[in-house]
């Protein structure tokens, strides 16, 4: 015992636990506590996340925040508590995809990347935050009806079990003379079509439509050009768009990020330079420098992941693609054997 | 360039095509 008694480095035993707070994230679908310490950086705590819900495919996603009534997101090589957020403890953060695929089916790899931006997405399309047609929502519900309950079988899918399910935009429904029942009818039609889809196959048919929707993938900013008129910004996957704010489906003008040379703001004054010199910049103004801030911050990700799709895909990637094409594989199989 | 919903539009025209008689005026 007394030889075991010096071994132990009786300094290390004194020492006083290293300062941490209490930080919650919430995803989509969970809540988790973490002790974060006081040094960490923002990396630290996002990598810790991924790992605890087993996700590689961290580039979509991000830990957002409010900071004074906007949204923010908690910079990778800046410290946690260095962010303008509340420090009450727990420490709040949400968990959710920053970044947007152009293409889901091709980009994305991992069965909970998948999982979590369907999620979001669907979220997004019930809250009425993406517009769908009705006709859209209808499939998207019935794939989520897949996704939730497996194969339809009438003998236990009974009439009324979809009655404690919200599956449309309540825009949607104020557009018919349907009752419920109705509803549940049609979407059971669809879903019933869909037999032997498992639930990954079944959210990324969900996310397959759900991609061309105009609102999809795109972060809104409200902004006034050079003569003061009131104009939205889009920043999505594929480049920056310009509305006019009674229409966000449809912009007035794009520039694909291929054709920007430079953005730069200084101030409150943005200008984007197209790679063509003979177009005119355009230039504008947001509400502050802080929304500034946020949209170079999702100009830069989204341009660096545009040009990332355009090269070959890291050794990681090529390992992870390889990977879950033999899950998939192996999963298929199973269920033929079932 | 590839059209919009691609593989959907049959189900998404068939679908549109069953709601219609439910549509409100208004609608």
């Amino acid at each position: 015992a007394s030889s075991l008694a010096a071994k132990i480095n009786f300094k290390a035993l004194r020492r006083k636990p290293s300062k941490s707070f209490n930080v919650r994230i919430v995803t989509i679908d969970a809540e988790m506590e973490f002790s974060c310490q006081v040094k960490w950086k923002g990396k630290d705590l996002f990598d810790l996340v991924c790992r605890t819900i087993g996700l590689r495919e961290a580039w979509f996603f991000g830990l957002q925040y409010t900071e004074k009534g906007s949204v923010a997101w908690l910079k990778m090589d800046k410290k946690v508590l260095d962010h303008d957020v509340s420090k009450e403890e727990p420490v709040t953060f949400y968990f959710l995809a920053k970044f947007y695929p152009e293409n889901a089916e091709e980009e994305m790899v991992q069965e909970i990347t998948q999982h979590l931006l369907f999620l979001q997405v669907k979220k997004s399309i019930l809250e009425e935050e993406i517009y769908c047609p009705p006709e859209a929502s209808v499939l998207m519900a019935s794939y989520a009806v897949q996704a939730k309950y497996g194969d339809y079988d009438p003998k236990i899918h009974k009439p009324g079990f979809l009655a404690q399910e919200e599956l449309l935009p309540k825009r949607v429904i104020n557009l018919y003379q349907m009752t419920p029942e109705m509803w549940e009818e049609r979407i059971t039609a669809c879903y019933a079509e869909h037999r032997g889809r498992a639930r990954d196959e079944a959210e990324m048919e969900y996310l397959k439509i759900a991609q061309d929707l105009e609102m999809y993938g795109v972060s809104y900013f409200s902004i006034r050009n050079k003569k003061g008129t009131n104009l939205m910004l889009g920043v999505d996957a594929f480049g920056l768009h310009i509305y006019d704010p009674e229409n966000k489906l449809t912009p007035k003008i794009s520039f694909p990020w291929n054709e920007i040379r430079n953005i730069s703001y200084s101030d409150k004054e943005f200008a984007i330079k197209p790679l063509d010199k003979k177009t005119e910049v355009f230039k504008f103004n947001s509400s502050k420098l802080r929304v500034n801030k946020l949209i170079l911050q999702l100009c830069i990700g989204n341009h660096d992941l545009f040009m990332r799709r355009r090269r070959v895909d890291s050794l990681e990637v090529q390992q992870m693609k390889s990977q879950a094409r033999e899950e998939k594989a192996r999963k298929q199989l199973e269920r033929h054997r079932l | 360039p590839v059209p919009k919903f691609g593989p959907y539009q049959k189900a998404l025209r068939e679908i549109r095509n069953s709601l219609m008689p439910f549509a409100n005026e208004s609608g």
